[in-house]
């Protein structure tokens, strides 16, 4: 399972990238989980490949991907059967408050 | 080290040893912070302590603790996700260096680094689980550092380059500023890389506060750019170069 490897391709290909580059984001999301997909087979009994593909989704809500048109024209993904989630799942796939956010953040010295 | 609260309020702070960043009713984080040179009373991250509180549909309580040297990918538990769905989990996206909490029943992310042999945190939260009308209690991200843990260093960043001979800086000035310019780094995060640089010497510091504002766009990516504080600080310095 090289479920790393697209980890870390991911994190090179947005290294660069300023906050508004959504369109960029959304492709190198696609190819992340282009990557990711690639290695399915391989990584079924990897913990990382499947907290890695619930992190995706996440990540394309973020960003607005579904609205997003490919920056590059490229970005094509393998389509995969999603089964339905149950009412819990849903209740705790996300928090249904206000949709404002607040930041915090710690660093250096 | 360089605190951005939850209100958008730049601090740097002594904190010398555990203070808690965040406790609330689905939350804790607590940072143990250790001084870096004689002389100096800058200190930086080496241990992070999360608590993701229990829901009762959504997830069990989960621990995660990190320290230099070790940012593990799992809870203490030896866990990845929680919940129905994982609603809770811990993704590695760089081992050993890069690692994110996602709790998704309470829309929050997490992201912990390990940048040269200090942590960085950063959070996104939505705003109506941060209480800040906590009387009690001592939440950095909430409250800011206490009037008697403030560093001022706009007074450090304007003085003189000749006063560093006497007051123990390793690194000019000059030589700073330049290696944050080529970080690229702006406002808040770069007079921290320039503090941090000429307190420390250490390079690294530069990354840290390169990683500490690029979490802060992805996290909330449609935020309005942060004014400028950098014009606050007379450096003539920065703009000759």
């Amino acid at each position: 399972c090289k479920i790393l490897k697209c980890s870390k391709e991911y994190a090179d290909n947005t290294d660069h990238l300023s906050p508004t580059s959504d369109a960029e984001y959304c492709d190198a999301l696609r190819l992340y989980r282009s990557c990711v997909d690639a290695t399915a087979r391989t990584c079924r009994g990897d913990l990382h490949y499947h907290t890695t593909v619930t992190l995706i989704p996440d990540l394309m809500q973020t960003y607005n991907c579904s609205n997003t048109p490919p920056a590059h024209g490229g970005g094509s993904h393998h389509s995969r059967p999603t089964p339905k989630p149950s009412e819990v799942e849903t209740r705790c796939s996300s928090h249904h408050g206000p949709r404002t956010f607040k930041h915090c953040g710690l660093f250096g010295d | 080290p360089h605190l951005r609260t939850f209100d958008d309020v730049f601090e740097t702070c002594k904190v010398a040893g555990a203070w808690p960043l965040i406790d609330n009713r689905h939350l804790a984080v607590q940072v143990t912070n250790v001084p870096l040179v004689d002389g100096s009373s800058a200190t930086a991250t080496d241990q992070l302590t999360v608590i993701i509180k229990g829901h009762s549909e959504c997830s069990e309580q989960k621990l995660y603790q990190a320290q230099t040297g070790n940012l593990p990918a799992s809870f203490v538990d030896g866990t990845y996700s929680s919940g129905p769905g994982r609603s809770l989990v811990i993704v590695e996206i760089l081992p050993g260096k890069h690692v994110e909490i996602h709790a998704k029943f309470i829309a929050t992310t997490i992201v912990v680094r390990q940048v040269g042999s200090y942590l960085t945190f950063a959070i996104r939260m939505p705003g109506d689980l941060v209480d800040t009308g906590v009387k009690d209690g001592l939440e950095l991200c909430v409250k800011g550092c206490p009037h008697q843990e403030k560093i001022d260093f706009n007074e450090l960043l304007s003085s003189p380059n000749q006063i560093k001979d006497t007051s123990g800086l390793v690194m000019s000035k000059e030589t700073a500023i330049a290696k944050c310019l080529e970080a690229n780094v702006t406002d808040f995060y770069f007079d921290s890389c320039v503090f941090d640089l000429i307190t420390t010497g250490d390079v690294n510091f530069t990354m840290a506060a390169k990683k500490a504002l690029k979490d802060y766009q992805e996290l909330l990516p449609n935020a309005n750019v942060h004014r400028n504080r950098t014009t606050d600080v007379p450096l003539q310095n920065k703009t000759s170069l």
